[in-house]
């Protein structure tokens, strides 16, 4: 059995049976995917497993990477009114060559819907870190390309980071991950200063970063059929 | 001249079994989230010379049975899959990322000499 094994896995496209330490939670999105394939299998209509509907894209093989980053303690934060630090980093080498990147979609997840304090109003800055650390130095954030004001810290963004997952997976040795950053705005009087500190704290806890990949593998799915004029 | 049919009984005739693929059996249910397991069946049954006319067979399944029931050294046509269906499978490897994949061809819905 151990060598039928090997061989089903790799026809699964692993090279050994995973054996995973802890589970991850399964987003909302790859559940529903999986359900109306399941449901569209047992009425027999016919499926385009090379396109992901609910996305908009092509592609048959969708991953979640968790985020293995860790949380910055710099002494000298970039403002007072900063909240908090965060490395973000994906751990990309799991797409295997001969798939084609389709969507890389970063979701930061706030926490929960509360309702006792609608406030305060945050900024959120996504920098890519472009120099390798120095031992266990604070990485530098380099070229900004998220800058994104939210009213309250809840609920999910997403940003699209398809070009940088790209420039990562084509050049492995720059995926320095992201330096994220996220400010309280306005000015910060005892009331808020309170706020802030409860709203950070809870920030820290609740704040939870993924990103969503979908490659196209081409041996399994022949460019898409368009029709000829 | 009429080539007398053998007389094989219809249950050993090629036709689609039920095979249920159990990952638990496998020992994967701790990485794979979903599904617990998926009906693959497969095919299995012998075709003589007068089901290659009636169960759907490739013409080429027509013409080996006629050439087995002629000359029995050539070996009969077999028993393969003319249906297939995808499945998809939810799991979780070893870098802690959860993956959705698509596996065509997984499920045998019909079967047919070939």
């Amino acid at each position: 059995l151990q060598f039928q094994e090997y061989v089903f896995l790799q026809f699964l496209g692993l090279d050994k049976v995973p054996s995973p330490q802890k589970f991850q939670p399964v987003p909302y999105i790859l559940k529903k995917i999986f359900q109306d394939r399941e449901a569209a299998a047992i009425t027999g209509g016919s499926q385009d497993l090379c396109s992901v509907k609910d996305l908009g894209v092509r592609g048959n093989v969708l991953r979640l990477l968790p985020d293995q980053g860790f949380y910055l303690y710099s002494k000298n934060l970039s403002q007072a009114s900063s909240c908090l630090q965060k490395l973000l980093y994906f751990n990309l080498p799991a797409i295997k060559d001969k798939e084609q990147l389709t969507m890389a979609q970063l979701g930061l997840d706030l926490g929960p819907n509360t309702y006792y304090n609608l406030g305060p109003e945050l900024e959120l800055a996504l920098f890519l870190v472009q120099e390798p650390r120095v031992g266990h130095s604070i990485p530098k954030p380099g070229k900004l390309f998220v800058l994104k004001s939210v009213p309250w810290p809840q609920g999910v963004l997403h940003f699209n980071l398809l070009d940088v997952a790209k420039d990562w997976n084509n050049n492995p040795q720059k995926n320095l991950g992201l330096f994220l950053e996220i400010l309280v705005k306005g000015d910060r009087d005892s009331g808020v200063n309170f706020q802030l500190e409860d709203t950070c704290a809870r920030l820290r806890h609740s704040l939870h970063a993924s990103l969503l990949v979908v490659t196209l593998n081409s041996e399994q799915c022949h460019p898409s059929s368009r029709k000829r004029r | 001249s009429a080539i007398p049919a053998n007389k094989a009984s219809c249950k050993n005739l090629c036709h689609r079994h039920q095979l249920f693929i159990n990952f638990r059996d496998l020992g994967w249910q701790k990485w794979i989230i979903a599904p617990k397991g998926f009906m693959a069946n497969y095919c299995h049954g012998e075709c003589p010379f007068s089901l290659t006319t009636s169960l759907n067979s490739s013409n080429y399944a027509f013409m080996q049975a006629l050439m087995h029931a002629v000359d029995p050294e050539t070996p009969q046509a077999v028993c393969i899959p003319t249906k297939l269906s995808p499945i998809s499978m939810l799991y979780q490897d070893n870098d802690d990322n959860v993956i959705l994949r698509h596996y065509e061809d997984m499920v045998v819905d019909e079967c047919g000499c070939g």
